[in-house]
């Protein structure tokens, strides 16, 4: 699974994801990354989220919404969201992933419970961080 | 920050006494190459829609990322595609899922998102779309990539080996067979 988030210069935030799935997958199965909500959400008001993980657990837990919802309904900042959802809520249910975001003023989150997450962010002045490993 | 940008390429047990330095080297690579292109969008004023979208073509484009080129393999030895994208100005999405033929997965999602009244297509209804709207279809073999498909091998033979040791319980020496119930 691969996803990105972006903030323009005109305010607006857009999120994206796209994946092959789960390998030996039966079934028609679906994971979250086409699910808006799950694997992909961005609003204005809020933020932008991708995200990439255990699919079955990222729908029940409607991960990208729910974190927006949090700073929307509860005020949170994006950073505080993200690790309540990514190491609480799905850890909580059992899953495991990831997730990255960037919200209405540019402030960027890379959030997983996973040994590693392929990540990079670049922001306004050009400022490159690239990672793989926890 | 006036603008900005983050991308992943996956989550899960990656270790680093699992990757060799050149396979590290490839993929921050390929991860710089990917963002510079969005950032670079963004930096001309382009909106985050575009940055978005091209920067997934680039990783869809790489075999090193389970998208696009580089999937992974389903039990039935082929690759299911599925993408989606949203657009927080109005809220407006648009996804596809279990797709074999379009290139590019992500562009059918803005395709849905932009030029139907709908949010999500799957299957041929949504290749059938991806034609329509001229997007680039391949054969389902672009996908292929020796290593997904031996990881499809791998996980089929410990799931008959699972079986196999499951089915020795049932062992019966008068049939010397195996019977279930």
């Amino acid at each position: 699974t691969v996803g990105c988030v972006a903030l323009d210069k005109n305010g607006n935030l857009a999120a994206g994801t796209s994946t092959g799935g789960m390998t030996n997958k039966r079934w028609g199965r679906i994971g979250d990354a086409p699910i808006i909500g799950a694997g992909t959400y961005a609003n204005n008001a809020t933020c932008a989220v991708s995200s990439t993980g255990w699919g079955e657990y990222f729908i029940r837990a409607m991960v990208a919404h729910d974190i927006s919802a949090l700073m929307d309904y509860k005020g949170m900042s994006l950073q505080e969201a993200a690790k309540e959802v990514i190491q609480k809520k799905v850890p909580d249910l059992g899953g495991d992933g990831g997730i990255i975001a960037v919200d209405k003023d540019g402030n960027m989150v890379m959030e997983f419970n996973t040994e590693g997450m392929y990540r990079a962010s670049m922001d306004a002045s050009g400022n490159l961080t690239i990672g793989i490993y926890k | 920050n006036e603008f900005a940008i983050v991308i992943h390429g996956g989550a899960g047990t990656i270790l680093r006494k699992n990757m060799s330095p050149e396979d590290e080297a490839a993929y921050n690579a390929k991860l710089e190459e990917a963002i510079r292109v969005g950032h670079d969008i963004l930096k001309n004023g382009g909106s985050s829609l575009d940055a978005v979208e091209k920067t997934i073509n680039v990783l869809e484009n790489s075999p090193l990322f389970n998208a696009g080129k580089g999937a992974v393999f389903t039990n039935a030895g082929i690759n299911e595609l599925d993408a989606s994208i949203m657009d927080g100005k109005n809220l407006d999405a648009g996804a596809s899922a279990g797709t074999k033929t379009v290139k590019n997965p992500i562009n059918l999602a803005r395709a849905v998102m932009e030029k139907s009244p709908h949010v999500m297509l799957s299957g041929e209804g949504a290749e059938q779309f991806a034609k329509e709207q001229g997007l680039e279809i391949v054969d389902p073999s672009y996908f292929y990539t020796e290593a997904r498909f031996k990881a499809l091998e791998r996980v089929k033979a410990s799931e008959e080996n699972e079986t196999a040791r499951d089915k020795s319980a049932f062992y019966d020496p008068t049939i010397k067979d195996s019977k279930f119930g």
